[in-house]
This record gives C-alpha cells, sequence and structure tokens, in this order.
C-alpha cells in the first residue's frame, strides 16, 4: 500500500561522492545510502533549472502552467511536505511554492536563507564581506545558524509527526550548499587541508572550444574576493592558490551537507520509517570546479550536467530492515574510516526527467503517460521514461543494471 | 535496444561571451547549445533560436562540439571538425 517517499534534492552537487569514486571527499554517510541502493553513474540534468521536479501541465480550469509530481502523490493519497530549497522561487512554482497544489501544508523556508548573501565572511583584515570562499563560525551567524541545518532540523521535526499520525507521505528535503556562496561551517576545512588540493585535471579553456560554448562565470566574479582579484574577462584565469580555495571549499561544503545527510537518515531511523521509505537522493546540477577554465553550471560540459542520483527502496535495493534495527546509522566523517560501494550500480545514460516516472513506479502509482510532441494541451504527462527497468535484481541484492530481468516472477 | 541517450540544452545571447552570457533572458536569446550524450559521446550543436517562438533553425549552426569518451573522458578535445558527423546530426534531430 504504498511506501512513503523521501526526496533530497541538492543544490548544484556534482558526483563529488565517495560512492562515485571520488578519493578526497568524505562523506560516508551518502555512501551508507548507496550502500543500500541502485546508483545510476551516468545521470544527467537537462536545462538550467530543477526539470526533474516539474513538468508541463496546463490545467484549463486554474490555468496553471506548471504541475509538480509532488500534486501527483498529493492527489494519491500522500501527505506532501516541503523543506528548504526544493522548487526555485518565482513564477516557475507560481510565486507560491505552488502551495496548496502541491503541498499539504505551507512549505518550510529557513529563516536563515534571507542571510545567505549578506556580508558574513571575515575577512583576513577582521571585516565582514559577501565572499565566494566562506567558511563562518556558526555561532556568529544572523541567528546563530545556517539554512541546511534549519532545514534538517525540520524536516525531523516533520518525520517525528508523520510517525504518530501513520498516514504516508512525500517529504522533499532541498538543500542549499554546495550553491554558492560556499559558506559553512569552518570546521569542515579541517577535513581538507590545502596542500591536499590540486587544480582541476584540466584547468585551460580547450583550444578547439567554440567561444560560444565557454560560460564566463559571471556570478562567481560578483563576490567581493573574487572582484578583489581583478581577474580579466571573459577567460581570466584565476590564480592557481584561490582555485584551489574554491576547490577546498567546495569539497568542505560537501562534507557539510553529508552530516545533514546523515543526521536525516538516522532520524528516519530513530522515528521505525526506514523500512517503509522509499529514498531518492539526487541534484538539479553540476558545478564545474575550474575544469576547461570554467567555474559554475552554465554550460553543456559534463560536469555541469551530471549529478549524483540513487535510488533506496527497502525489500528491493535492500533487505527490509528488522523492526528496531536501523539502516543509517550516523557516520561523523571527521572520524569515520573506510568507504562503502554502491549496492547495485547502472552506467545507463539516464536523464532528470525519468525521475518523476519512476518514482510513480515505485510507489506503486499508476505511471503518467509520455507526453505527445505538442503537450500544450495535455493535462498530465511526464518527458521521461521510468528506469526501474534498470534496476535488476537476483537473490534480494541489486547488482550491475540489465536491462530488464530474468526471472519474471522477482521482478518488481 | 539503443544505447539510452540524454539530451541537455543550454542558451547563449551572442557568438563570444558577454556578461549576460551565463544567464541570457529569453529575449536575448540567440543561439541554443542542444547536446545529445551517450556512454561513448558528447555531440552538441550551437544553432540559431528564436525566442518568440522557441524554434531552432538547424540550418544555421553556429558552431558543433564533438567528444570521444573513450580517449577523451575530460572532454578538452573538440574534434568537431575534423569528423564527420551526419549520421549524429541525423540522430540529434
Amino acid at each position: 500500500d504504498g511506501m512513503n517517499v523521501l526526496f533530497i534534492i541538492v543544490d548544484d552537487l556534482r558526483p563529488v561522492l565517495g560512492c562515485y569514486g571520488d578519493k578526497l571527499v568524505k562523506s560516508p554517510n551518502i555512501d551508507q545510502l548507496a550502500s543500500q541502493s541502485m546508483v545510476f553513474s551516468n545521470a544527467y540534468a537537462q536545462a538550467r533549472h530543477h526539470p526533474a521536479l516539474r513538468f508541463l501541465l496546463l490545467l484549463e480550469s486554474s490555468c496553471r502552467k506548471l504541475f509538480h509530481h509532488a500534486q501527483y502523490f498529493k492527489e494519491n493519497g500522500y501527505v506532501t511536505l516541503s523543506v528548504g530549497k526544493v522548487f526555485h522561487p518565482g513564477v516557475s512554482s507560481n510565486y507560491s511554492d505552488d502551495y496548496p497544489y502541491s503541498w499539504s501544508i505551507p512549505p518550510f523556508h529557513p529563516s536563515a536563507e534571507k542571510h545567505e548573501n549578506d556580508k558574513t565572511c571575515r575577512g583576513k583584515d577582521g571585516k565582514l564581506y559577501a565572499n565566494l570562499v566562506c567558511p563562518v563560525n556558526v555561532t556568529e551567524m544572523p541567528g546563530g545558524t545556517l539554512p541546511d541545518i534549519q532545514s534538517t532540523e525540520e524536516a525531523i521535526r516533520l518525520l517525528n509527526i508523520m510517525k504518530t499520525n501513520r498516514q504516508k507521505f512525500f517529504l522533499a528535503v532541498g538543500y542549499h550548499k554546495p550553491h554558492i556562496p560556499l559558506r559553512y561551517p569552518q570546521e569542515f576545512l579541517k577535513l581538507y587541508p590545502l596542500e591536499n588540493i590540486t587544480l582541476a585535471p584540466d584547468p585551460w579553456v580547450p583550444k578547439r572550444l567554440p567561444s560560444v560554448a565557454y560560460n564566463p562565470w559571471m556570478d562567481i566574479r560578483q563576490r567581493d574576493d573574487v572582484e578583489a582579484l581583478n581577474v580579466s574577462f571573459p577567460y581570466g584565469p584565476l590564480p592557481d592558490d584561490f582555485q584551489r580555495q574554491i576547490r577546498q571549499s567546495y569539497y568542505a561544503a560537501v562534507s557539510y551537507l553529508d552530516v545533514q545527510i546523515g543526521l536525516l537518515l538516522n532520524a528516519l531511523d530513530n522515528v521505525g520509517l526506514s523500512n517503509n521509505t522509499i529514498v531518492v537522493f539526487t541534484a538539479d546540477h553540476g558545478w564545474s570546479l575550474g575544469e576547461h577554465g570554467e567555474w559554475a553550471k552554465y554550460s553543456n560540459f559534463d560536469v555541469a550536467t551530471r549529478v549524483p542520483l540513487m535510488f533506496y527502496v527497502p525489500g528491493m535495493t535492500a533487505p527490509s530492515v528488522s523492526q528496531g534495527a536501523g539502516a543509517f546509522p550516523y557516520l561523523d566523517p571527521f572520524s569515520h574510516t573506510g568507504g562503502s560501494a554502491p549496492q547495485g550500480q547502472s552506467k545507463k545514460v539516464v536523464e532528470l526527467v525519468s525521475l518523476f516516472p519512476t518514482l510513480a513506479e515505485l510507489a506503486g502509482l499508476q505511471v503518467p503517460p509520455a507526453c505527445p510532441e505538442t503537450s500544450f494541451g495535455v493535462v498530465l504527462c511526464t518527458e521521461g521514461t521510468s528506469i526501474v527497468r534498470y534496476f535488476s535484481i537476483s537473490e534480494g541484492k541489486v547488482q550491475e543494471g540489465r536491462e530488464g530481468c530474468d526471472d519474471t516472477d522477482r521482478c518488481s | 535496444n539503443e544505447e539510452p541517450v540524454a539530451f541537455s540544452q543550454y542558451p547563449r545571447p551572442a557568438d563570444t561571451p558577454q556578461w549576460n552570457s551565463d544567464k541570457p533572458k529569453l529575449k536575448d536569446i540567440r543561439i541554443m547549445g542542444y547536446s545529445m550524450r551517450t556512454i561513448d559521446y558528447r555531440y552538441t550543436l550551437w544553432v540559431q533560436f528564436d525566442p518568440s517562438n522557441f524554434s531552432a533553425n538547424f540550418e544555421h549552426v553556429h558552431a558543433g562540439e564533438l567528444y570521444v569518451m573513450d580517449n577523451d573522458p575530460n572532454q578538452d578535445y573538440n574534434i568537431y571538425n575534423s569528423t564527420s558527423h551526419g549520421w549524429l546530426f541525423k540522430k540529434l534531430l
């Protein structure tokens, strides 16, 4: 009777994760999730904004142009909840986070969000700046907190409520980091000493790159620390040392995010919901960390479009958790050693527009039909196809994704 | 049984980088980069785009990119101008 769904979407997280083979990063909690999930190593975003969370729906009655797949779950009996940076604010979410259509209660936005671009980064001169690289003392922050910390607290509070009210839920949690500014608790810098941080493997603008393809990373140029470098437009380059500082802070922000994910998943254990909740983990974009002489995500390069994508489905990608046991003990990135390999991995090239039909199928809902060539008049359709067919199971374990499934009795 | 393909697209206001190249407003988009990627390659065509009706003109190609992942996983060596890619053009269309 339909599992719960915990949908975790992270802003501008490229697959800089242990479970995607990165040797430097410390991401034990996300790696632990991957060790019980079907992991797609070639998942790509489509364009400039969250394509996976939306597909076009023209409801003549309400003249709304955008329909979020949360509404689909809501209309199928789910309590739908949104915490943090799930929908882009503005027209793409009807200037209202698409409430009440998509969400059962008004979406939660962390109060600290409004300070994201304030001058809260302490410079060497002790003054405060709005920098790109911004390790902070959290106690000095407005309200003594950061947006993602607040989002995790709220998501855990909602899980505790869902535990008692026993209704199936679709909880979407959107994390801000590692989106710029790279503002995170300064202690995470200890995980990545600058001497261990290298430049990108190909930090130059490729000779035969057409000029139209190049993105001149305008958004980071407007940050105080980058502006002070007086870097030439459009090709720069940034000084090597600063390039390494950006990469160091991106990694530190990923480990900060990993802690938030660890706390959230451990809370799922603590409320006893790990054995009937599907967990999806993905991102809306990649982010270029100096490759091809570029920063940010405004290009078609794989580093800007490839994202992590994994599905934890208890009883399918991992054995069901026995009562009282946990699937996600919290792992401290400062003390945890050793990695964990993904439970199942598929190298198939997949698109984020497949996320929604896949989730619908995993949750046992009717999978919406594919959109026709011109779909403006169509009330409900999806641009993607379900990728559950790449989840292949034998002996209760998910292995290398194979098309279809040998033993049809055991196919999901 | 074809290998699955992922599509992405990116808009540009002009052929050379300018202050709004990263995030052009719809009315300023003149070129769209349509990418098709599989396990083996990434093929991108930058073509004329009309923002008034969202139409792309594949007869007017501004530039192209082709990277073969096997020997160029970081996509540093664009071989678009040194290989024939008619079949890729058809496949993208």
